[in-house]
């Protein structure tokens, strides 16, 4: 474990924490891509699996418990609690464009070709894309709530540090895993014109729009 | 070395 390891880990417990935390306090899950939060759970519930066949640590262990639980909180309080906020209307992004992709990519390249393996490459695969569908929600809508880009900005950073972690890990432990990298460098990309918006505007007490 | 299948990382 390393600090950009754990301040990543930190700030995507944050960003899930907010999430339930604005879904449950406002009652309302408006400016929430539902797409992104069912493709969250299913990221945690391939890459989760080895909870049943290896233990690492009591931390590992919480940790992947955590985010499962909460993830599927989140599809539950969005497509069933508080359904009737749920902006279907705007959430259209085909899910299945991003699921079958990473799927046939994790049968071709992965580090070898066992369920628990080729599942874990097919979680890093979608992780890397599953913010799309909310990025495309921010866009359509024009704009998103403080507390969604705060969501946001936790959750991208998550990736953006362990991109330092996995630099960390190069250097000092002599150990790096590609495919998890290159899935991480073009996660955070994706999120770099959002993070460009919120530094430039939410920081400054505005609102985040997206220039029509 | 490259990590194999056993992934410490969440």
């Amino acid at each position: 474990m390393n600090i950009f390891r754990l301040l990543g880990d930190l700030s995507h417990l944050l960003a899930i924490i907010i999430l339930l935390l604005k879904i449950w306090k406002t009652r309302s899950c408006a400016g929430i891509s539902g797409k992104s939060q069912i493709l969250f759970a299913i990221v945690y519930t391939t890459r989760y699996l080895d909870l049943l066949t290896t233990y690492i640590s009591a931390y590992n262990t919480v940790m992947k418990l955590v985010f499962i639980v909460a993830s599927y909180a989140t599809v539950y309080l969005m497509y069933v609690k508080f359904k009737a906020t749920y902006d279907h209307n705007h959430d259209t992004f085909r899910i299945e464009f991003l699921l079958v992709p990473a799927l046939i990519l994790a049968l071709l390249i992965n580090h070898e070709f066992t369920v628990l393996e080729v599942l874990w490459t097919f979680s890093i695969y979608l992780e890397s894309v599953a913010i799309l569908p909310q990025l495309f929600l921010v866009s359509k809508t024009g704009e998103a709530e403080s507390i969604t880009s705060h969501y946001l900005f936790a959750l991208g950073s998550y990736r953006a540090l362990y991109l330092l972690n996995w630099v960390y890990r190069y250097f000092v432990e002599d150990h790096y895993e590609l495919i998890a990298i290159v899935a991480g460098v073009v996660q955070t990309i994706l999120y770099c014109d959002f993070f460009y918006l919120y530094i430039t505007k939410v920081l400054k007490g505005k609102k985040l729009q997206l220039p029509a | 070395t490259q990590n194999q299948s056993s992934h410490d990382e969440l």
